[in-house]
């Protein structure tokens, strides 16, 4: 562990805090894309198939367990809560997101570490989550305003790969056998995928403005 | 299976 891991990990837990938080405290999930939320359960799913079977650490086994687990929360609230799911915005939130899945999927089956049921699955989780955030962007340009703490909750989502950028070229120049292109290529391939989103989320933090995305 | 190629990251 070091500490860009660590902070990216501790980033991508706000992230998910922020987002308990505003649907939460807001009782609505307004601005959220529930198919984004579906993705990154699916992602956490494949990732996390070795839970029970490796062991790492204790801090390894709780965070796997909170973001399946909150993942999971997330989308039975959007789907089913009955006060939340009122606010969902399903008629923006269209993405087809079956063709990302079944092209990361195929990916992995071609490009992967080791060609087992686990490594093949873990590979589909590192290429959907590259992609996961599509259908939330979508959303944020169709609905135009953004409230904080979905702004925030984005922001913290595509900062936390970035520090996990940082962790990887650690770790390349520290480790001599290290080497995870699946996971480095993917990563830089998410975090450029908010390139615009942190620029308009930039420029309304410089003005103190309302976060606008251009349609 | 040695730390590097374990998958140690989340």
């Amino acid at each position: 562990m070091n500490i860009f891991r660590l902070a990216g990990d501790m980033t991508h837990l706000i992230s998910v805090l922020v987002l308990l938080l505003k649907i939460y405290a807001t009782k609505s999930c307004s601005g959220i894309s529930l198919k984004t939320q579906e993705l990154y359960a699916m992602v956490f799913l494949a990732r996390y198939l070795d839970l029970f079977s490796d062991f790492i650490s204790l801090y390894n086994t709780v965070m796997k367990l909170v973001f399946i687990g909150s993942s999971l929360a997330i989308v039975w609230c959007m789907r089913y809560h009955r006060v939340v799911r009122r606010s969902y915005d399903r008629e923006l939130d269209t993405f087809r997101y079956w063709i990302l899945v079944g092209a990361c999927f195929t990916l992995a089956l071609v490009l992967h570490e080791k060609f087992s049921f686990q490594e093949v699955f873990w590979a589909f989780s590192i290429y959907l989550e590259a992609v996961a955030i599509l259908p939330q962007l979508v959303l944020l340009q169709r609905s135009g305003n953004v409230d904080n703490l979905t702004g925030q909750y984005v922001f913290f989502l595509g900062a936390y790969r970035a520090f996990y950028i940082l962790n990887w070229i650690y770790r390349y120049l520290t480790e001599p056998r290290f080497t995870r292109w699946i996971s480095c290529v993917s990563g830089l391939v998410q975090t450029a995928l908010y390139a615009d989103f942190f620029y308009y989320y930039f420029i309304s933090w410089k003005n103190n403005a309302k976060l606008q995305l251009p349609a | 299976k040695d730390d590097s190629d374990a998958k140690d990251e989340l």
